[in-house]
C-alpha cells in the first residue's frame, strides 16, 4: 500500500546514491 | 634563502595521502587508488584536476546535463568550500562517509545535512515532500498528491517526536536507529577495498603501505 512507505525509504533509492558508477572503468 | 624540492606535479587541491587517510577510513595505498581515480574524474570534461558538476553528473549518469535533485546535494556536500568544484581532498573526505568502516554516527550526520535542503539546521515537512516529488519524478512514478501527503505526513509524524513541524537532528538520529535501513545508502561496499576493487590503480600507486 503506497502510503505505508516511508518517504526517506523512498527517497533512498534515488539514482544518485549509486554512487559506485563513478568508479566504473 | 628557500629550497625547492622538485617533486612530480600533481593537481590543485592534492593532499599528501598519508594526512588523508588518517583522518578517513581509507588506507594510504586506498587514498592513492581513489587519485588515480580522481585524475580520471577530474579530467573528463576539463582538464583542470578538479571534478566540475558536469563531470560528476557524466560519471554519474553518464549524462553531463542530467539535473537530479538529490545529485546536486551531494555535489554540495562534497563541495566542502564551496567554490563549485570538487578537489581531491574533498573528494577522499567526503566518500570516507560512505566506507562501510565509517562511525554510524558521521553517516547520520551526513544524511542529514543531505536532506536538510535548505540548511537551515532541520528537515522540513516542505522538504520532504520536495525530494518524494523529484524520487517519484526521477523514477518515473505517477502518485497521486494525496498519496504522497499522505506518505510525508505519515513518515514526518514518526520522526517529528516533538511535533514543532521540523526534524532536528536529535530525532533524526534516534529516528535512523530505529530505522537503519534508511541509510543503507550511506555505505558503498566498494570502498571497503577499493585496491583490489580496482587492482590497475594499485599498479600506480606510488605508495606502499
Amino acid at each position: 500500500k503506497p502510503t505505508s512507505m516511508n518517504a526517506f525509504e523512498l527517497i533512498s533509492r534515488s539514482q544518485s546514491f549509486n554512487l559506485e558508477n563513478l568508479f566504473e572503468k | 634563502m628557500g629550497c625547492y624540492c622538485s617533486k612530480p606535479e600533481k593537481t590543485p587541491g592534492y593532499e599528501d595521502p598519508v594526512v588523508l587517510a588518517a583522518e578517513t577510513p581509507f588506507t594510504v595505498s586506498e587514498v592513492e587508488a581513489l587519485y588515480e581515480l580522481f585524475k580520471k574524474l577530474s579530467s573528463s570534461i576539463y582538464d583542470d584536476g578538479l571534478i566540475h558538476k558536469e563531470e560528476f553528473q557524466l560519471a554519474l549518469f553518464r549524462n553531463q546535463n542530467k539535473k537530479n535533485l538529490f545529485a546536486d546535494r551531494i555535489f554540495d556536500l562534497f563541495d566542502v568550500k564551496r567554490n563549485g568544484v570538487i578537489d581531491f581532498g574533498e573528494f577522499v573526505r567526503s566518500l570516507g562517509f560512505f566506507h562501510p568502516n565509517a562511525p554510524v554516527e558521521d553517516k547520520i550526520a551526513f544524511a542529514f545535512r543531505l536532506y536538510d535542503l535548505r540548511q537551515t539546521g532541520f528537515i522540513e515537512r516542505e522538504e520532504l515532500k520536495e525530494m518524494v516529488l523529484a524520487l517519484l519524478h526521477e523514477s518515473d512514478l505517477l502518485l497521486s498528491d494525496d498519496v504522497v501527503e499522505a506518505i510525508v505526513d505519515k513518515t514526518f509524524s514518526d520522526a517529528d517526536k516533538k511535533g514543532d513541524g521540523r526534524i532536528d537532528q536529535q530525532e533524526w538520529k534516534e529516528y535512523v536507529l530505529k530505522h537503519p535501513t534508511l541509510i543503507k545508502n550511506m555505505t558503498l561496499p566498494y570502498l571497503k577495498d577499493i585496491t583490489l576493487a580496482f587492482p590497475s590503480f594499485v599498479m600506480s600507486s606510488e605508495v606502499e603501505d
